[in-house]
């Protein structure tokens, strides 16, 4: 464990809270895209099978359990609690069109042909594309609240921050994941644009609306 | 450099 990797745990733990606490404060949903919610929750779930077949250690146990619980239970608050201020009529991105070609993909491209392996890779691949329902979502209405920034941010540097995790591993401890470092360069990579408009606009006060 | 075999991250 290093510092990059904690704080990066730590700021995807504080994504996931600060989300569920938004919808939970204000009874509603309204500017979250529910599909984006749904894509995490297949990812957490296809990526921590593992809690049943290995252990690392008491603190990668728990967060596993608490992202599937949180994210599973936005999905809840989202779909069945708060439905009625659910924004579905801007939700319509195609899910589809990423669960499929990544489905794939993971087929093809993965480290070992096994079940639990090609779901990891599945769930990898996933990650770094779950948060497009969400941009565009935002793309349409042309704003996100302060508070769905700050998600957002949190969500993206997380990342981010594992990208540095893993030079430092590489360097440090011969690590090298090809499959984690690509997808999580394509995921990052996703994110500067919102990036750019977070840094130049809400961290100064401003609502992040995109230009017309 | 290899892959781990065992993932411990999250």
């Amino acid at each position: 464990m290093n510092i990059f990797r904690l704080v990066g745990d730590l700021s995807h733990l504080l994504a996931i809270f600060v989300l569920l606490l938004k919808i939970w404060k204000s009874r509603s949903c309204a500017g979250v895209s529910g599909k984006s919610q749904i894509l995490f929750a297949l990812v957490f779930i296809t990526r921590y099978l593992d809690l049943f077949t290995n252990f690392i250690s008491v603190y990668n146990s728990l967060m596993k359990v608490i992202f599937i619980a949180s994210t599973v239970a936005t999905v809840y608050l989202m779909y069945i609690k708060f439905k009625a201020t659910y924004d579905s009529n801007h939700d319509t991105f195609r899910i589809e069109f990423l669960v499929v070609p990544v489905g794939g993909l993971a087929f093809l491209v993965n480290h070992d042909f096994t079940p639990l392996e090609i779901l990891w890779t599945f769930s990898i691949y996933l990650e770094s594309v779950a948060i497009l329902p969400q941009l565009f979502m935002i793309s349409k209405t042309g704003e996100a609240e302060t508070i769905t920034s700050h998600y957002l941010f949190a969500l993206g540097s997380y990342r981010a921050l594992y990208l540095l995790n893993w030079i430092y591993r590489y360097y440090f401890e011969g690590y090298f994941d090809l499959i984690a470092v690509v997808a999580g360069c394509v995921q990052t990579i996703l994110y500067c644009d919102f990036f750019y408009l977070y840094i130049t606009k809400v961290m100064w006060g401003k609502k992040l609306s995109l230009p017309a | 450099r290899k892959t781990p075999e065992k993932k411990d991250e999250l």
